[in-house]
């Protein structure tokens, strides 16, 4: 939408309020942390500011386009709106876009079949032209996620929009994550050169391997290779697909002595929030006791130099396989981070070695755990409908065990598209859990393998632990100990436990979908899945109408601790000055320095009606007057004089 | 693994609805689907 009044802050403040479902508040959260780490958006909880966006649970998912500087501004994420891109897709509304479906230049790629819209929904597809909306100078985008879908409004069976280029009939509509166009648009609107949480990204395919150097210290170098002896023989950027590209960095320990060491630091790097995830994927072709540890170089005034802290050994045995791999941080200055390749067994081999490659350094929480779905590609045709994998039991920090269920060729209500459930396990020896499990959060998430971390388009659904949902027409409730609610089961290792019921979805993913981007690469699929504690969320958020004095500073007399507006009237600072921002409805609002005052609509009637019809009273009162006046002088004349003949 | 049928929960009712969706079945006739307009915006439009 064209006009700097419809911009926000790039730092937004933001209510949820208490009827959100708790599974919608997490998956917001989620939505905000994709916002930090692609754009330069940021979202903090509402202390007082004159407009925020308040996240509700209205009886569907729906926004305004821009900041409207109403206050208070309300956006819905209602029942069957708790998935990320749906977030995202009201978010970027409530940030002042449009639907891509209505941009000026649409018909030139795509086509309205105006005969299979339902009746009166075709204003609908109504466009804007460039003098209400512009498109930012990016091209038109199917692969949008502000685009209709292909049947949005139809009266049919037929589809309301048709791509003139026919291989993106089946990607508009896609509600997975952010496009590269959604992105651009985004950052440029708001002027964003990097995202927030972002640090670095390396795929090793420039020759200035993104600015990390060979560490001091160390005997040995690492090389950027296409293929190493004894592997991997191919990168896993681009799996060495294309000519002439296709790096990776290798330590050839196969030729190091023993007790040499070869490290590669990443370029200097600047943390705000204090932790951070490393991910990277790492290929071991070396010698069994050869290791790669992980340290941060960390720079200070007292150590200009840098002091090297240890965090972990990367436990791997060797393996003909690029495994992906987590590492959390907590860096709070100005850092590197620094692989340490060593070669600790003995005796020289022609190859083998360490190989890292798709870097990826940002400022956010690492996934938990990951499960390798190998082969996925042949099992999406192979498997039969209705038949799950089973991923491991993985327990989380609060000590719950969980797994996922997954079935490559979907159930029987939706064959042919990939169905994710999850489901709590008791394992033997498990003790000191509340049941039924509260408020946990399990999210599912299909791993977009790009090696950009801000160019992923992760496909994922997330369910939370509800301890008072109860298992349909029984007493026993849904989330309790899977001893009492659910069989023992055997897993092909022998391992026996407990299966809890599941709850899922049986459309997560389409296989045109699944087979697109980098969701599988090598024929595998990676799945990251997380068990956070939302219990927090419960808890109401601060708002207008339960906050009084929203903004204090104590050490100072020329603040809005001295001020108290009425009637959920919200105190700011304006250019150092407290004032009330007052609330206002459709028809109404508050006014006055306190917001004491209520004016409407009717009100503005009653006193223009009373304004004119007492003009209209002294009006008739002055013309009464007037008659009168002229009427008694006539009247005195005639009385007065003495008509006669003086002719006569 | 030899489970028994145990009760699943499918969010979203095991529908891949959409928000256009959502909203038709909730009885929304919002601009453009998911759009709150304003008056004056409404008169615009």
């Amino acid at each position: 939408i064209i006009g700097d009044e419809y911009r926000w802050p790039t730092v937004i403040p933001y209510v949820l309020e208490d009827d959100l479902e708790i599974n919608a508040k997490g998956v917001i959260l989620k939505a905000f942390e994709q916002y930090r780490l692609k754009s330069c958006i940021d979202f903090k909880p509402w202390s007082g500011e004159a407009n925020y966006i308040s996240i509700f649970k209205g009886s569907g998912c729906f926004s305004s386009v821009g900041n409207r500087r109403v206050g208070k501004q309300r956006l819905s994420i209602g029942t069957n709106c708790d998935r990320i891109a749906t977030i995202e897709h009201e978010f970027l509304h409530a940030l002042g876009f449009w639907h891509e479906q209505s941009r000026a230049d649409r018909d030139d790629y795509v086509r309205i079949m105006w005969d299979h819209i339902s009746d009166g929904r075709e204003h609908n597809f109504n466009t804007y032209n460039d003098t209400t909306s512009s498109s930012l100078g990016v091209p038109y985008d199917y692969g949008s996620m502000m685009h209709y879908s292909k049947n949005a409004f139809r009266n049919g069976t037929e589809p309301t929009i048709v791509t003139k280029i026919p291989a993106f009939s089946d990607v508009i509509g896609q509600r997975m994550e952010f496009s590269d166009s959604d992105l651009l648009k985004l950052n440029r609107l708001y002027n964003c050169t990097q995202g927030s949480t972002f640090l670095d990204s390396c795929d090793f395919e420039r020759e200035n391997i993104c600015g990390m150097i060979q560490g001091p210290g160390d005997e040995q170098d690492w090389t950027r290779e296409m293929k190493a002896t004894g592997g991997p023989d191919t990168d896993y950027s681009n799996l060495g697909k294309c000519n002439g590209s296709g790096y990776f960095m290798h330590f050839n320990t196969g030729t190091a002595n023993t007790g040499d060491t070869a490290l590669l630091e990443s370029r200097l790097l600047y943390p705000k929030r204090g932790y951070q995830c490393l991910q990277f994927f790492y290929y071991n072709s070396a010698g069994t006791s050869d290791k790669l540890k992980i340290h941060v170089r960390e720079y200070n005034s007292t150590n200009p130099n840098g002091t090297l802290r240890f965090i972990k050994t990367i436990d791997s045995a060797p393996e003909r396989l690029w495994q992906l791999h987590h590492v959390s941080l907590d860096v709070k200055t100005k850092f590197r981070v620094v692989f340490e390749g060593s070669k600790e067994g003995t005796g020289t081999t022609e190859g083998g070695g360490l190989s890292l490659d798709d870097i990826n350094i940002s400022e956010t929480t690492c996934p938990e755990f990951v499960w390798r779905v190998k082969n996925f590609s042949e099992l999406m045709t192979t498997t039969p409908t209705e038949k799950p994998i089973y991923s491991p039991p993985f327990t989380s920090k609060e000590g719950y065990s969980f797994q996922m269920q997954l079935f490559p060729n979907g159930v029987e209500s939706n064959p042919g598209e990939i169905a994710v459930y999850a489901n709590l396990v008791a394992l033997e020896g498990e003790t000191g859990q509340i049941w039924p499990c509260p408020w946990k959060q399990m999210t599912m998430m299909l791993m977009d393998q790009n090696p950009h971390i801000q160019k992923r388009m992760n496909n994922q659904r997330s369910v939370t632990t509800d301890p008072n949902r109860k298992i349909t027409e029984t007493d026993n409730f849904f989330w309790d100990d899977p001893r009492k609610v659910g069989p023992e089961v055997t897993a092909p290792d022998g391992l026996k436990y407990f299966q809890g019921p599941r709850a899922g979805t049986p459309v997560y993913l389409t296989h045109l979908r699944a087979r697109s981007r980098d969701f599988i690469k090598n024929g595998d699929a990676i799945f990251l899945l997380s068990m956070e504690d939302v219990s927090h969320l419960t808890e109401s958020q601060p708002t207008p109408a339960t906050t009084v004095h929203p903004v204090t500073t104590p050490s100072s007399n020329n603040n809005c601790s001295s001020v108290e507006c009425l009637n959920d009237g919200v105190c700011v600072m304006d250019e150092g000055i407290p004032s009330c921002r007052c609330v206002v409805g459709k028809d109404w609002w508050y006014y006055g320095d306190r917001c004491e005052r209520k004016g409407s609509l009717m009100d503005k009637t009653i006193l223009a009606l009373a304004s004119s019809l007492s003009v209209l009273g002294v009006m008739l009162v002055i013309t009464i007057i007037s008659v009168i006046c002229v009427k008694k002088k006539y009247k005195n004349r005639d009385s007065g004089g003495v008509i006669s003949n003086t002719y006569a | 693994l030899p489970t028994g049928k145990i009760t699943d929960h499918d969010v979203d009712g095991g529908q891949d609805l959409d928000i256009f969706d959502i909203n038709e079945a909730a009885g929304l006739d919002l601009f453009e689907g998911d759009i709150v307009l304003d008056e004056r915006q409404a008169r615009n439009s």
